[in-house]
């Protein structure tokens, strides 16, 4: 078996297994600070795999960043293996990192829907769901980020009442096993104080609410950092981001995670529409994973360096 | 494997609340098997659509027919499937 894993081509869309291999291969290269969590199954019994990012401590104030959600977004998956790498290399050379791991930990979750991400490579490559049953229905799956416990089913033009829709809600809320293990290992862990999700696409860096169109007690400071974010993504390609609430800046949407953490007490909540440069959509070509990745690297670093320094 | 041979995607440049609650209109229509891939919303943000082969002449003669804006953001879905599928093959290799 290869002892180095910097053969893993980041410039080029993956499998699972060789998503999952390659976390095996950073644990094993970076095990002082690397190490890899299984929080759950899927609906179809695949692992959800975390890693953690930890110099030591126990139960430290940790940030929780997650990718893939909705399969078909291929490029944040493909972001948040090379950002898991960044991360780990990093530490010990770029002392903002290297400090911050010095006080938090970061839990990062690469595919936070195994089962529509290898349907997507299986059978349909527009797939965004999850792959449960939906009882009394012929169509399959939830759209699981509209799943939380978050103003959920509420009447709202971006959650569906109806199975065969894209942003169908499910059932109930936590009905997707997908969302009940993501919430049960923060529930549990106690500590999170930032909660970051990866979707795409359009260049958006939004904040809480979804499910309601009023803004967030913690308004004034969490656009700053978003739009301090978005300054830092788009210092390296000139990559605009738009910066606001759920509700302002595409509609409302009831049941999202970043609602769920933010009135769950997570206050730096934030999700990231990542980049489609105007001509592809979910169907960014590989030869920008890089670049996507870089960029959203240094939004999300900000974001993390905030955190750092405004313990709450 | 799903293809999506023919299939297209369509950037729509709503101008009001009236072009958009015509595309949310075209959005309830389930038959057409419309997939937004931005979805319609009161802000001037584009929506993305993709179009089944045969839905999508269509779509465009009820756009046309409203007047509404639009531009071909992916001629045939099939043919970028591809090449990303290429793209993988050589990135294993």
């Amino acid at each position: 078996k290869e002892r180095s894993s910097n053969t893993f081509n980041y410039g080029t869309y993956h499998t699972l297994e060789e998503i999952y291999t390659e976390l095996d291969h950073l644990v094993a290269e970076y095990s002082s600070i690397v190490s890899k969590l299984q929080i759950g199954q899927s609906y179809e019994k695949r692992p959800l795999y975390v890693l953690k990012f930890s110099t030591g401590g126990s139960n430290r104030p940790a940030i929780w960043l997650d990718a893939g959600i909705h399969s078909r977004e291929w490029v944040t998956q493909a972001s948040a293996i090379w950002i898991a790498r960044k991360i780990a290399s990093d530490y010990g050379k770029d002392p903002s990192i290297t400090s911050l791991l010095n006080r938090m930990d970061i839990f990062l979750l690469t595919v936070s829907n195994p089962d529509g991400y290898v349907f997507t490579h299986t059978t349909n490559r527009m797939w965004r769901k999850t792959r449960s049953k939906n009882q009394g229905s012929l169509c399959i799956g939830v759209d699981p980020n509209r799943n939380w416990d978050a103003g959920f089913g509420g009447r709202s033009p971006g959650a569906s009442s109806k199975p065969c829709s894209e942003s169908y809600h499910g059932p109930k809320a936590n009905s997707e096993v997908e969302v009940k293990s993501v919430v049960n290992f923060i529930k549990n862990h106690g500590n999170i104080r930032a909660f970051l999700t990866l979707h795409s696409y359009s260049q958006l860096l939004m904040y809480p609410y979804g499910y309601k169109c009023t803004k967030p007690a913690d308004y004034a400071e969490l656009d700053a950092v978003g739009r301090s974010a978005a300054n830092s993504i788009r210092s390296l390609y000139g990559t605009t981001f738009r910066v606001g609430t759920i509700c302002n800046v595409i509609y409302q949407a009831s049941g999202g995670s970043i609602d769920w953490s933010y009135d769950n007490g997570i206050k730096y909540s934030f999700a990231f529409e990542l980049r489609d440069t105007g001509r592809y959509g979910f169907l960014l070509p590989s030869n920008q994973i890089i670049p996507t990745a870089e960029e959203t690297w240094l939004g999300l670093k900000t974001i993390m360096e905030h955190v750092r320094d405004n313990s709450y | 494997l799903e293809t999506f041979v023919g299939h297209q995607v369509l950037r729509i440049m709503t101008r009001n609340e009236e072009e958009v609650e015509k595309i949310q209109l075209l959005e309830s229509l389930e038959h057409l098997e419309l997939d937004f891939w931005i979805n319609p919303s009161a802000l001037a943000q584009p929506v993305d659509v993709r179009i089944p082969a045969n839905s999508v002449q269509a779509v465009k003669a009820f756009l046309e027919a409203h007047g509404i804006q639009y531009s071909i953001l992916i001629e045939d879905l099939q043919v970028i499937l591809d090449k990303e599928k290429e793209d993988m093959a050589c990135g294993q290799q």
